[in-house]
């Protein structure tokens, strides 16, 4: 799986990994 | 806590002790968001519980890009209901501790 790290201008650190399917609702 | 379609976590064990915890968040269902938030999966940030906001991340993430300006209530309603359990849950279980 891929992550993926934005930083906001004011320091916070954003780490985004893909949603596991298990714990997406179903729709 | 109201189901905001934006989903909060915990990221990482809670043992009461430090300020700073790892949270998760990602959406569930986005048709309860006005705008389109960008399709990244789930986002990974620390949380202050002593001296951050909810309001102050839901910021940041709006203008990182991961939602619309028109959701940044939402996203901190999310966040500061889970915010609002970890700390209710630390007051009962590690009492001595807060």
């Amino acid at each position: 799986s891929s992550l993926t790290q934005v930083v906001h201008s004011a320091g916070r650190r954003f780490i985004v990994s893909p949603v596991p399917e298990s714990r997406l609702r179903e729709s | 806590a109201e189901d905001t379609g934006v989903r909060v976590e915990l990221a990482e064990e809670d043992h009461g002790r430090k300020s700073a915890i790892a949270l998760r968040l990602w959406v569930e269902d986005p048709k309860k968001l006005k705008g389109k938030p960008k399709d990244s999966g789930a986002i990974e940030f620390t949380f202050d519980l002593e001296r951050e906001t909810p309001e102050d991340v839901a910021q940041e993430m709006i203008e990182s890009g991961f939602f619309h300006e028109s959701d940044v209530k939402i996203v901190a309603k999310s966040i500061r209901d889970r915010v609002a359990l970890i700390q209710w849950r630390r007051k009962r279980i590690w009492p001595a501790l807060q």
